[in-house]
């Protein structure tokens, strides 16, 4: 199956999203 | 205890596998055998999305801020860390030791590497522990298979990229069931880093 990948960069972006905090 | 099954919410960005935080705290009064160990060890909780993983993470205390003898664990959903786990029993893993002040910044690098599965090893990846000690501090990742050295040395190598570590830095395997054996001849001790 397809895995799922996420740079370093993207996650850090993720962080500041309203969901995340 | 049942526990509910963790899934990404609407929106979210779902993570490979779910993974779970434990903490653990060395009681100095006791030795460390399995019993021990295993009731020392806390799950804290479980996350399916990278959303997740940072609402969690943003309210735990860094691990360099951590005092005494302790540990932060973040393993695959259903593996415990602990040596005697059916994913780790044949397992190994690999030891970089921190001078103080680094381990916050290093545990948070290979925790990235580790969501985003930078490791390219298929299954192996088990989880990942951050030790507090009193001199130094000890970072480790575990994988499930210590004879495979295809894979234990892409994550060697995957280690030295996402944590930019200098070339000259150590780097130690270590096959569980060695530390079984090594520990249980002094103390009768078998468990996690310990």
């Amino acid at each position: 199956g397809t895995r799922i990948i996420y740079d370093r960069k993207f996650l850090l972006d993720c962080r500041n999203s309203p969901i995340a905090r | 205890i049942r526990r509910k099954t963790v899934t990404p919410g609407a929106g979210e960005h779902p993570l490979q596998y779910n993974y779970t935080f434990w903490y653990s705290r060395r009681t100095p009064s006791r030795p460390a055998n399995t019993q021990s160990y295993e009731q020392n060890i806390r799950q804290m909780g479980t996350v399916a999305s990278v959303e997740q993983f940072w609402k969690f993470y943003s309210h735990l205390v860094r691990p360099g801020d951590l005092t005494g003898h302790s540990d932060f664990h973040l393993f695959k959903e259903g593996i415990k860390p602990m040596w005697e786990d059916e994913a780790n029993k044949n397992g190994g893993k690999w030891i970089i030791r921190l001078r103080k002040g680094l381990a916050s910044r290093f545990w948070e690098n290979i925790i990235l590497a580790m969501l985003g599965e930078q490791f390219m090893v298929g299954e192996e990846i088990c989880g990942v522990v951050v030790s507090i000690r009193f001199q130094e501090d000890i970072l480790s990742i575990w994988n499930k298979t210590a004879n495979d050295q295809v894979t234990t040395s892409r994550i060697r190598d995957t280690l030295r990229r996402v944590l930019n570590l200098p070339p000259n830095t150590i780097m130690e395997y270590k096959t569980h069931n060695d530390s079984l054996k090594y520990m249980s001849q002094f103390t009768g001790d078998n468990s996690s880093f310990r």
